[in-house]
């Protein structure tokens, strides 16, 4: 079917499209540029677009759970690489597509990097829904 | 091939199992909710588990935010009904796995109700993708 012949680099959307956030950024920077971009959960890099990580609405909602409110003062004391998620799967541009659905099973989206570890796109469970759709129509 | 046998109801999440909240809830309970279930979005239902809507941090988070900072106490004034997407596409039980399969390209998740709008439980990209997997190893 087509789908086998497609590699992740062909489903995923280019770096200069992600919206990301810099490690030294302070989680309410973090958290404006999410809820101003709208995406729950986004990468993370260093000055030179080395990926480090993910960091999303959740991680960041989760530092201001206090025992009897939201401390949500906390924000503007913590930098986004205290608290990111740097354990993450990647694949390469040129991994294939159904390696590229098995990794997005567990993660919305999966980030792409190539052999130094920088940044080169994402793979969104939606890109390979898209296609999954097509090899039911044949 | 297999997926072609199933419906909506085989694959989704009953709702015994599905995290949700009240339309008339404070955000500030919503979310903390959703903080503490660790979902970005979950279904809304009224006194008798009719669906009304789904709400998630996204959402909650938007109404925060201010022209110089986040307004985090508005979380207390306001409440799920005012603010919550209740324009939300539905499945049935028996819609096919394609179905589901076309509905998730563009959701999360999708709410299933039946024939009441009494909400049965969620469909999830991640319950899709794994039978879609499935259908690559035939
Ligand atoms: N501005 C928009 N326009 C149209 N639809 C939108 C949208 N924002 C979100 N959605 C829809 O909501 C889904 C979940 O978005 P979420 O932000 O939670 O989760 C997103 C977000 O964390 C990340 N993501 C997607 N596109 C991104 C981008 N351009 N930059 C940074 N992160 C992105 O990948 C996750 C999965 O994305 P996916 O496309 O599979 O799934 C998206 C998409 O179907
Ligand atoms: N406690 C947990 N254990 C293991 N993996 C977890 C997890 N929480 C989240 N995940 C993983 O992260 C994905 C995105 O979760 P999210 O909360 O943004 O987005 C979720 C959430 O908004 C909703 N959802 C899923 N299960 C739910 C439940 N039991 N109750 C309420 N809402 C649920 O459906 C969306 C899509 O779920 P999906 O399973 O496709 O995709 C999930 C799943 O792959």
């Amino acid at each position: 079917n087509e789908s086998s012949q497609l590699s992740v680099k062909d489903l995923m959307i280019p770096s200069e499209k992600v919206a990301h956030v810099q490690i030294n950024n302070p989680l309410e920077h973090a958290l404006l540029v999410l809820v101003k971009t709208g995406y729950s959960a986004v990468p993370v890099v260093d000055a030179s677009y080395k990926l480090e990580g993910i960091i999303g609405k959740s991680i960041i909602l989760n530092e201001t759970l206090g025992l009897e409110r939201f401390e949500f003062e906390r924000l503007s004391e913590m930098k986004v690489k205290e608290v990111m998620n740097a354990d993450i799967p990647v694949l390469s541009g040129n991994d294939s597509y159904i390696e590229g659905l098995k990794a997005v099973i567990d993660y919305p989206f999966i980030c792409v990097v190539d052999e130094n570890h920088h940044f080169d796109g994402i793979l969104t469970r939606r890109a390979i829904l898209k296609q999954a759709r097509k090899d039911y129509y044949l």
